[in-house]
């Protein structure tokens, strides 16, 4: 999936399997990311637990699941809200849109969560104080941490590397990690659908063509532009809203000068 | 760490917890945030990391020096509380301010920066 880290990276990751996208001493979120098509790189979302953690006069222990075609709109033990503490409406589940869109608001942290299901796959987005990002027993001793620390290297997708690939598909595939360019969909067409929803050429519209070429599913444009959306309503700084590739040269352009 | 004891006999005590004494009433607010203060120095080895300790250490002093109570005088005792019924769905008016982030942590300092983490896509 595509992830926008806490600090304004913007990567695309292959992260298949169980990762901690979030853990402090309040929180703890972790997804499951699932291949979208056989054999490729490429993996969506399909799982998601978050934990709130137990938490003074507030809130009891809650845990929040959602896997592909089940978007609750309550926790894991039926409720909606801290439990029976005097605190507990400090913690709320909303349901927006049945079965696609769920707000959960933790005042007494500060956050707020948005999980959508999309097509078949899963978004996430949170709010969070820094104070509370940062609110760790050990730092030394934490696991990897995707909004933190983003994904490591060897789980990077080159997108660029994959990008020229898809629009020049004679040239051949650079050695990169980037999936192989499923001939479902073409270039101009996932361009063409992207724009109308994402008119602004930035990291969201690059992803949604991304997607759209390595799986030919249309849904995950409204997966960008949700995600748009989400950071939109969470980011604090909305000059940073936007976030662009930085420019890179050419290996053809780098032979040219020289 | 035994801040939640601490926050909970403060709040007994005050009623109102941390919202402005009437003048006659400030004596008594200075006993209880002084028994407040008391609490907190007896727990705070073990809520040394604790983000709601060091909320509570920060909030007491912000308090005595605003309603001017000297660090030594007479202390309070807690007063029972009455908690509302189970199964109130509406939002508790008297919820502790500690429930309350922004409230809570930043009633004396500027505003928290925050900041925004998403995942989406393939």
């Amino acid at each position: 999936p595509h992830l926008r880290t806490f600090t304004d990276h913007f990567q695309t990751c292959k992260v298949q399997g169980a990762w901690p996208l979030i853990d402090n001493n309040y929180l703890n979120v972790q997804v499951t990311n699932t291949p979208v098509l056989p054999g490729s790189a490429a993996t969506a979302t399909s799982k998601l637990t978050i934990i709130f953690k137990n938490f003074q006069e507030c809130v009891d222990q809650k845990v929040y699941q959602a896997e592909m075609d089940e978007l609750p709109s309550a926790f894991a033990d039926g409720s909606k809200n801290g439990g029976d503490k005097h605190g507990a409406n400090s913690l709320k589940i909303t349901e927006k849109v049945s079965g696609q869109h769920v707000e959960i608001q933790a005042k007494y942290i500060g956050t707020t969560i948005v999980v959508r299901q999309v097509g078949r796959y899963l978004t996430f987005a949170v709010r969070m104080p820094e104070e509370v990002v940062n609110a760790v027993e050990d730092r030394d001793s934490q696991g990897l941490y995707l909004c933190l620390r983003g994904c490591p290297l060897n789980q990077q997708i080159d997108f660029q590397a994959f990008r020229a690939n898809a629009e020049s598909p004679r040239r051949p595939a650079a050695a990169s990690p980037s999936p192989v360019v499923p001939e479902t969909f073409p270039y101009e067409t996932a361009v063409a659908k992207c724009k109308e929803k994402l008119p602004v050429e930035d990291l969201y519209y690059q992803a949604c063509v991304f997607d759209l070429l390595t799986t030919g599913d249309v849904n995950f444009t409204l997966a960008a532009y949700y995600a748009l959306e989400d950071g939109k309503m969470l980011h604090s700084n909305k000059d940073k809203l936007h976030l662009f590739e930085r420019t890179r040269e050419l290996p053809g352009a780098v032979a040219a000068a020289a | 760490c035994k801040i939640l004891k601490c926050n909970s006999e403060f709040w007994s005590a005050t009623s109102s917890g941390s919202h402005a004494p009437a003048s006659d009433d400030v004596p008594e607010f200075c006993a209880a945030l002084r028994t407040y203060a008391l609490c907190t120095r007896r727990t705070a080895r073990t809520c040394r990391g604790d983000l709601a300790y060091h909320s509570a250490v920060h909030g007491i002093e912000d308090l005595m020096s605003q309603h001017n109570c000297s660090k030594d005088g007479p202390t309070s005792q807690p007063r029972v509380r009455t908690l509302p019924p189970a199964g109130d769905s509406q939002e508790r008016s008297d919820s502790p301010e500690i429930c309350h982030y922004e409230k809570s942590f930043h009633k004396h300092s500027a505003a928290p920066n925050y900041t925004h983490c998403g995942l989406f896509g393939d």
